[in-house]
């Protein structure tokens, strides 16, 4: 494993430990878009069906483990937490999962490696994870007040991706030149799809202003 | 590119 996937997961697993603190400490999920942390363990749970056929390494088994695990969790806290469900944003988290999940599955049955379930559902997982941020974007522009928590694990989450187009990068001249279009097309529509919000982020930092998207 | 990739990334 090299530098940039190992900096891409941890900026992954902070991100993750970020929303979990902001929704433990905070008592609140203000600015968290539901739909895509329920889109997140949908790509979560379909990524990792492998956990019970293949052995990796233990770092991966305990990282999966993790992600699924955390995931469960924010959904669990933001639908079910007597007090954390009552600061959900529900009338501005209005992006239907379904617009993007359907498409995803289609693109997998007809673009992928192998014609078997769990190299479909992998795929599916890939393309699903590109565009499950929407409604988090959609959900921040709508917000006229982003809270740094809120705006740190927007941030993290898109720079892993980009850690990981590097990552591939390097893996493609360090590791006989495999090929791997799925993911890097993905990976790269995912991150673009951050370049706004970086944009805004970047600037609000460096004038030390408050995060704000335009609507 | 020959056969399947090994999924080892996350």
């Amino acid at each position: 494993m090299n530098v940039f996937r190992l900096a891409g997961d941890m900026t992954h697993l902070l991100s993750i430990i970020i929303l979990l603190l902001k929704i433990r400490a905070t008592k609140s999920c203000t600015g968290i878009s539901l739909k895509t942390q329920e889109l997140y363990v949908i790509v979560f749970l379909t990524r990792y069906l492998d956990l019970f056929t293949k052995y990796i390494s233990f770092y991966n088994t305990t990282m999966k483990l993790v992600f699924l695990g955390t995931s469960i969790s924010i959904v669990w806290y933001m639908r079910y937490h007597k007090v954390v469900k009552q600061t959900y944003n529900k009338d501005q988290d209005t992006f239907r999962h379904y617009f993007l999940a359907i498409p995803c599955f289609l693109l997998a049955l007809l673009i992928h490696h192998e014609f078997t379930v769990i190299e479909v559902l992998w795929t599916f997982s890939i393309y699903l994870e590109a565009v499950a941020i929407l409604p988090q974007l959609v959900l921040l522009q709508r917000s006229r007040n982003i809270d740094n928590l809120t705006g740190n694990y927007v941030f993290l989450l898109g720079a892993y991706r980009a850690l990981y187009l590097v990552n591939w990068v390097y893996r493609y001249f360090t590791e006989n030149h495999l090929v791997r279009w799925i993911p890097w097309l993905s990976g790269l529509v995912q991150t673009t799809l951050y370049a706004d919000f970086f944009y805004y982020y970047i600037k609000s930092w460096k004038n030390n202003e408050k995060l704000q998207l335009p609507a | 590119s020959s056969g399947v990739p090994k999924h080892d990334e996350l």
